[in-house]
Order: structure tokens, then C-alpha cells, then sequence
């Protein structure tokens, strides 16, 4: 199973994640 | 064998008249039906199966049926002493981490399918401060821009955000559940519906099909003014009514079928979900994947509040890495059912896509979703839409803090 997000946010918005990393629910993913 | 496939005579000898009249129905039904099909794709543009033979393969193999035969059984009861030992075999097989789940006794889950979609413990996932946090244990498969409408699901591999999510439909629509009937609106419910010995019917529809359009949807049929949404509605689904877009309308976007939950709508036309997006905003998007072994729910990545829901009813093909490298458009063929609403800086959405061996998708304050269907399902591009007005009629929504669970995904 898959979960795709899709969102509308400032252009300073920046991931904060690796392509390939292991994530945990509640992890940070990103800020603005 | 050899003998009787010498000598044996051929004798040739006319089929009765009734099989050869059946034969002749029977191509005449397919061809309708053909026609029928060839008309919805103009409304709903095919995503065809593109990638190697593996992906053809796949694509032939009746996936739906074995996901919920998967599901079927593994919700037989197992014996109580095999629990443990069972449970700590799929655990060390697929990395589980069993000292962070709810329930330590493992005969606790009477079946693979309860202990797959097991809770974990309080605090054992602490919610980061953060604008945007994880919905899910899984792994990270691509996130980034998203640019000309265009998804990227591999490098190089994309597809459409409209296919994704659907467009939008400007359609007026009520909630009779709150009593508020807007009077302009009820005059639309009048020429929507007309109720002929019990049997609901589009007016709409009618007008369409003299005007040689054609019409098809699902719907409940208006909701008595009382009651609330929160309450399960399990009355069957109507084929009542039915309406596509006048014809000469757009098709850059797909038109949607929509499930309107005790509403009304009027006539739509089709519109982006995201064409709302500010100038100095732009489109994002992350993939996260579930591997077998991982905590099954999905929560709440951010503060937002949840407008909608559409289910797409569609393939489930296997959602690993392995093939979402060769499937092209593997998330807009699979059953999903997108969540739309927004958050602080906009537009917010959140897409559960099933898989093969998850096919059952749960949505916590949706008591009336059912996905992975018996039922043939709808054309391709086309969805049920739930709208959630009654959850907060302030915010228009259900209103979600980050971290809060919502939903998740069960065996078959």
C-alpha cells in the first residue's frame, strides 16, 4: 500500500527527507 | 487414441436454432456494452496498462478476486496456540517490531488479518513539530515539485494529478441533513428528482438522453431532512442519476461520476481541484510505501480539514517499488480513494492507493466507504464522491490535528 500526498505550499517550503528513507508516523517531513 | 483419431468420422450436423439465437444475443449485448464503454472513456480517458510483460501479465490475472479471497482468508480464526508462534514467524519475517504494539499477548488477534492491522501503544510515535509530518511508517519513494500537472512517480516515469485526484466539478450542492435547504437549490431538487411509484429518477437525465446525451452515476437518493452524517448509512446505492457535461463542453479534464451523498447537484463542468493555487505557492507531493511488515494506519500529516472524499474504483496491482518502476501510471490505476481539503496554505490532499494484497482502505470518520467491491466497478477516471460538510459545518469539513489516526489499510 501507498500514501500519496499532494499540498499547495510556499515556495520556501523544503523537505526535509531522503528518497529511500525509512519514516515513522509523526516524523518531520518538511517546513515552510 | 491413435485409432480413434484415424478412423473416427466426422460427422457435421446444425446447431439448434435457440443456441445460435443466444450466440447472436450474447454478441449483440458485447457490442452494446462496447459502444456503451467507447462513449464513457470520451467523458473518462483511459489510463492504459503500459510496461513489460511482467506488467501485461499481471494485468491479466483476475487481481481483484484473489485480493479478496487474500482477505477472506486471513480472517479465519486461527487456533489460539498457533497464534504466537504464527505472529512472531510473520513478525520476524517481515521485521515487525512487536514490543511497540498494543496488545503484548499475541493470542489477542484472532487472525493474521486482525494482528496486520494492529494498534500500536500510546506514545510509541511521538508527533514532530513540524508544518508537514509522516502519515505513515513506511519508506520514502519520491516527493518533490510537482510541475505541468504532472506527477513524477519514478524518474522519468510520470503521471497525470488530475487522474489522480480527479477534477473538480463546479456543482452546487446541499446537505439536507442540516435542514438548510437553500430555496433556489430545491427548485433544482424538483427537476432532479421525480419520484414515480417509488422509483427515483433524474429529470436531468431524461432531458440529456432526448438531447442524446448520455448519463450514468450512482446516488443515494435525497436524505430525509433529520438525522446526522456521523451515522452509518447503510442503505443500498441507487443507479438514479445520471449526467454528463453538455456535449461541446470540455474534455481536457475527466468529468466525474459523482456519488452525491444526500445532495443534489445541478449541471457541472469540469474544473482542477488545485486550480485555486496562489502564485507565490506551488504544488508538492510525497509517495510513502507500506511494506507488508509495517503498522498498517495512516494519520493526519498536518492540521487540515478534510472537504471531501472520492473513491476510485480500479486495479490493484502491487504497489512495490519493483513495480512502480515498470508500471506507468500505477497510482491512477489502482483503487485509491483520494482525500481532498485544505490546510493553512491551501490546497491539501492525501491519497490512500490500495494494493493486491490490501485492498480494504478505511477511512475512521467515513463509515460508509467500502472499497475492493464485488461489484463490477465504474469506468475508468470515474469516482464516488463523499462530501463532509457535516462533520463541522463551520470549517466545511473534518477538521484533523497532525498525528491524529484516520484511517488505514486490511488485508484484502
Amino acid at each position: 500500500s501507498t500514501i500519496v500526498l499532494v499540498f499547495e505550499a510556499p515556495k520556501t517550503f523544503k523537505f526535509e527527507l531522503q528518497a529511500g528513507q525509512k519514516i515513522k508516523v509523526g516524523e518531520k517531513m518538511g517546513n515552510v | 487414441l491413435a485409432n480413434a483419431w484415424n478412423n473416427t468420422p466426422t460427422k457435421w450436423y446444425p446447431l439448434p436454432v435457440g443456441i445460435g439465437a443466444l450466440l447472436l444475443a450474447v454478441i449483440q449485448f458485447r457490442k452494446r456494452k462496447d459502444i456503451e464503454e467507447d462513449d464513457l472513456s470520451e467523458m473518462h480517458p483511459r489510463v492504459k496498462l503500459q510496461g513489460g510483460w511482467q506488467v501485461h501479465v499481471l494485468g491479466a490475472l483476475p487481481l481483484r478476486n484473489l485480493s479478496r479471497l487474500w482477505g477472506y482468508l486471513n480472517s479465519l480464526e486461527l487456533p489460539i496456540w498457533l497464534r504466537p508462534t504464527g505472529f512472531r514467524v510473520y513478525a520476524w519475517f517481515f521485521g515487525c517490531n512487536l514490543d511497540e504494539i498494543e496488545h503484548e499477548d499475541l493470542t489477542h488477534y484472532k487472525s493474521l488479518g486482525a494482528f496486520f492491522y494492529r494498534k500500536l501503544k500510546d506514545g510509541v510515535r511521538p508527533i514532530a513539530t513540524a508544518d508537514l509530518v509522516s502519515p505513515a511508517d513506511g519508506t520514502v519513494l519520491h516527493f518533490g515539485v510537482i510541475e505541468n500537472h504532472q506527477v513524477e512517480q519514478v524518474k522519468g516515469l510520470t503521471y497525470s494529478l488530475d487522474a489522480l485526484l480527479g477534477s473538480s466539478s463546479i456543482q452546487e450542492s446541499h446537505n439536507v441533513e442540516f435542514g438548510e435547504r437553500d430555496p433556489d437549490l430545491a427548485a433544482v431538487d424538483d427537476h432532479e428528482f421525480a419520484n414515480v411509484n417509488g422509483i427515483e429518477y433524474s429529470l436531468d437525465r431524461l432531458i440529456g438522453q432526448e438531447k442524446g446525451q448520455r448519463a450514468v452515476s450512482l446516488s443515494r437518493p435525497p436524505a430525509s431532512d433529520s438525522g446526522s452524517s456521523d451515522e452509518e448509512d447503510n442503505t443500498p446505492l441507487t443507479p438514479f442519476d445520471a449526467s454528463f457535461p453538455p456535449s461541446g463542453s470540455s474534455t481536457d479534464d475527466q468529468a466525474s461520476v459523482a456519488l452525491q451523498m444526500g445532495t443534489s447537484s445541478v449541471r457541472r463542468m469540469p474544473q482542477r481541484v488545485t486550480a485555486g493555487v496562489k502564485k507565490e505557492n506551488e504544488l508538492y507531493f510525497a509517495v510513502i510505501y507500506l511494506a507488508p511488515g509495517d503498522y498498517h494506519r495512516f494519520h493526519s500529516p498536518a492540521p487540515w480539514v478534510v472537504e471531501k472524499r472520492r473513491h476510485f474504483a480500479g486495479e490493484l496491482f502491487s504497489v512495490s517499488p519493483f513495480m512502480a518502476k515498470r508500471l506507468a501510471n500505477l497510482f491512477v490505476l489502482n483503487e485509491r480513494v483520494a482525500l481532498l481539503g485544505r490546510w493553512k496554505y491551501g490546497f491539501f490532499g492525501m491519497v490512500p492507493v490500495g494494493a493486491t494484497n490490501v485492498g480494504s482502505i478505511k477511512i475512521n470518520f467515513d463509515k460508509t466507504l467500502r472499497t475492493n467491491l464485488r461489484r463490477r466497478p465504474l469506468p475508468a477516471g470515474s469516482y464516488t464522491e463523499a462530501r463532509y460538510t457535516a462533520a463541522s459545518p463551520v470549517l466545511g469539513g473534518q477538521p484533523l490535528r497532525p498525528g491524529q489516526e484516520m484511517g488505514g489499510f486490511e488485508l484484502g
